[in-house]
C-alpha cells in the first residue's frame, strides 16, 4: 500500500536498529507508546508481523506503576518523489506465434515531517519488577496457554503535522499471441489493456509510522520485566516453564530433573480437546 | 523439526533452501490431505479477501486463538467448512491454512493485489518455479550476487504476467530489470521472498485440487 511504501522507506533512510515499519494506516492506532503486541510463528524461515493485542502494558500492571516519562526529538523532514517507467518486450516459446509488450509508468510523491518519542532505558527502570493485575486479564490466560510471546511497545516515529501521499500508475500491454499452449488450449490473442489509477492518502497528525519494541518477560510469582536487547529470545511466560520443570521432576523422581532451562526452551506444550482429558502436556525433546 | 530460532538459525548457516522445501512440502503436504471440496472452498474464498488485510488478519486470529468466533464475508465460509465433518482431534486442517495465511501476511498489500490476479491468470506454477530458481542457489549468501532468470520460465508468463510476475518480485527487494531478465540477489529479499515460496505452493496446491 502507499502507507506501507512511505513507512517502509522511511525506515530505511533513518531507520537504525530495531525499528520497525507500520504497514497499515488502520493499524497505526495500535502501535502507541506501551501498546502489547504478540507473535505466535508458525515458520522458521519467516517472521510473523507483530499482532497489536489492544491492551498496553500500564493495563495489565498492578496499581501503583507509574508510567514512565518520554523523550520527544525535534522534528525532522522527509520529502521522497519517484518517477519510473518499465518496458518489457517478450518473445515467445516455440508452438506459439507472435510477441507481447508491456508498459508500467509510476510516480509517487510524499513529504513527511516527523518526530521520535522514546523511553529511555534509564526511565524504564520505574517498570521493571512490576507486579501483574490479579486476576489477570483473560487475554494474558489465552497468550500464555498458546506460548505466545509479548512485546511492548517503547519507541515511536510519529507525524507532526498531517500529509497527503500521492501515486500514480498505469500499465498498457499490447500484443499478438496465436499458435498452441497445449493440446487442449488453441487459438488466438490480440489486443491491448490499457489500466490507469491515481491515489491519494491524507494521514493525520499523530499518526505512527514506525516503532521499537521490547520484549515483555512474566515470571512466575507474576512480577513482569522488559528485555533490553529484542535479540534475547527468552520465552515471555517464564512459569509455563517452570511448570514443565516440575513435571520432569514428577517424571523422574528417583533423580535429578531431566530439563534444564536451555532444553526446556526447545519444549512445545500441546493442548487436546478429546472428551474426558481437560489438559494433556507432552514433551518433546 | 529443526528447534532453532531463525535469526539464531540463519546466523549459524543452519539452514539452507532445502530445509525450507521441506517445511513448505510438510504444510503443502498436510493441505493435500483434505478433501479436494474443501481445498476448493478455501481456494476461492481466500480470492476475494485478499484485497482486504483485515479480513485475513481476522481469519487468521479465529484459526490462531482456535475459538468459536462468528465472522463475515468469505472468512466465515471457510471456517464454516473447516469445522464440518468430524475428525480425529490431533488432524487439525487450521495449522495448513494457518501457516498460508501467515505467509500472505508476511507481503504487502500491493503482492496481495498481484497475488489475487496470479491466482485469477492461473500463473501460480511458473510464479513458484521462477522463485525456487531465484532462493535455490542464492538462500545461504548474505552478499549481492547478480543472476539471470531462464526465459523459458518467463515465456509462459507473457505480458501482462510478467508484470504481475516482475512486481511480485520487485515488492520483495529485488530491483527487476522489466527489459532484461537480469537481476541481483539482496539477503534483504530472503524472508519476503522465502514466504512468496511458500504462499504460491500452497495456492497451487489448493488451485490443483
Amino acid at each position: 500500500s502507499i502507507f506501507e511504501r512511505v513507512s517502509k522507506k522511511m525506515v530505511k533512510n533513518f531507520g537504525g536498529k530495531d525499528l520497525r515499519p507500520v504497514k497499515s494506516l488502520l493499524d497505526a492506532t495500535h502501535f502507541r507508546q506501551f501498546s502489547i503486541l504478540r507473535k505466535n510463528p508458525q515458520s522458521q524461515f519467516w517472521e510473523q508481523p507483530d499482532i497489536p493485542v489492544e491492551y498496553s502494558l500500564m493495563d495489565i500492571l498492578a496499581s501503583g506503576s507509574s508510567v514512565p516519562e518520554v523523550e520527544v526529538t525535534r522534528p525532522f523532514f522527509f520529502s521522497d518523489t519517484v518517477i519510473q517507467k518499465w518496458k518489457a518486450g517478450v518473445s515467445v516459446s516455440a508452438g506459439v506465434d507472435g510477441s507481447a509488450t508491456g508498459e508500467f509508468t509510476q510516480s509517487r510523491g510524499s513529504t513527511l515531517e516527523f518526530q521520535k518519542v522514546t523511553v529511555p532505558s534509564r526511565n524504564l527502570e520505574s517498570l521493571q519488577n512490576s507486579k501483574l493485575l490479579d486476576p489477570e486479564p483473560s487475554f494474558l490466560k489465552h497468550c500464555r496457554e498458546r506460548g505466545d510471546n509479548l512485546y511492548v511497545v517503547t519507541e515511536v516515529v510519529e507525524l507532526t503535522n498531517s500529509t497527503t501521499l500521492h501515486d500514480k500508475s498505469s500499465v498498457n500491454t499490447l500484443g499478438k499471441l496465436s499458435g498452441s499452449w497445449n493440446t487442449l488450449i488453441k487459438g488466438e490473442v490480440q489486443g491491448e489493456i490499457v489500466k490507469d489509477g491515481a491515489m491519494t492518502l491524507t494521514i493525520p497528525q499523530g499518526t505512527v509510522m514506525a516503532y521499537k519494541k521490547k520484549q515483555l518477560v512474566i515470571k512466575g510469582n507474576g512480577v513482569t520485566f522488559l528485555l533490553i536487547s529484542t535479540d534475547a529470545k527468552q520465552k515471555t511466560f517464564q512459569d509455563e516453564l517452570l511448570k514443565l520443570q516440575g513435571c520432569s521432576r514428577t517424571l523422574f523422581e528417583s533423580g535429578q530433573p531431566v530439563l534444564s532451562s536451555l532444553s526446556i526452551g526447545r519444549i512445545k506444550e500441546h493442548y487436546s480437546q478429546e472428551p474426558g482429558i481437560s489438559h494433556r502436556s507432552s514433551l518433546i525433546i | 523439526v529443526p528447534s532453532l530460532e531463525p535469526k539464531q538459525a540463519n546466523s549459524r548457516g543452519a539452514f539452507d533452501f532445502q530445509h525450507l522445501q521441506e517445511e513448505v512440502f510438510r504444510k503443502t503436504e498436510a493441505l493435500a490431505q483434505l478433501s479436494k471440496d474443501i481445498q476448493g472452498v478455501v481456494f476461492y474464498n481466500i480470492l476475494p479477501m485478499l484485497g482486504d488485510r483485515g479480513a485475513l488478519q481476522d481469519l487468521m486470529d479465529v484459526l490462531d486463538l482456535d475459538s468459536w468466533d462468528h465472522l463475515k464475508g468469505p472468512g466465515s465460509i471457510i471456517l464454516n467448512k473447516l469445522r464440518q465433518g468430524s475428525r480425529p482431534p490431533w488432524v487439525k486442517p487450521q495449522d495448513s491454512i494457518l501457516y498460508l495465511l501467515q505467509a500472505m501476511m508476511v507481503l504487502s498489500d500491493t503482492q496481495l493485489e498481484l497475488l489475487a490476479l496470479s491466482m485469477e491468470k492461473r500463473i501460480l506454477l511458473w510464479q513458484r518455479e521462477l522463485v525456487r530458481i531465484i532462493l535455490e542457489p542464492n538462500f545461504k549468501y548474505p552478499w549481492s550476487i547478480p543472476f539471470t532468470l531462464p526465459p523459458e520460465l518467463l515465456a509462459p508468463l507473457q505480458g501482462e504476467g510478467l508484470a504481475i510476475t516482475y512486481g511480485l518480485l520487485e515488492e520483495c527487494g529485488l530491483k527487476m530489470e522489466l527489459s532484461s531478465p537480469r537481476s541481483t540477489w539482496d539477503l534483504e529479499a530472503k524472508m519476503p521472498l522465502s514466504a512468496l515460496y511458500g504462499t504460491l505452493s500452497l495456492l497451487q496446491q489448493l488451485a490443483e485440487a
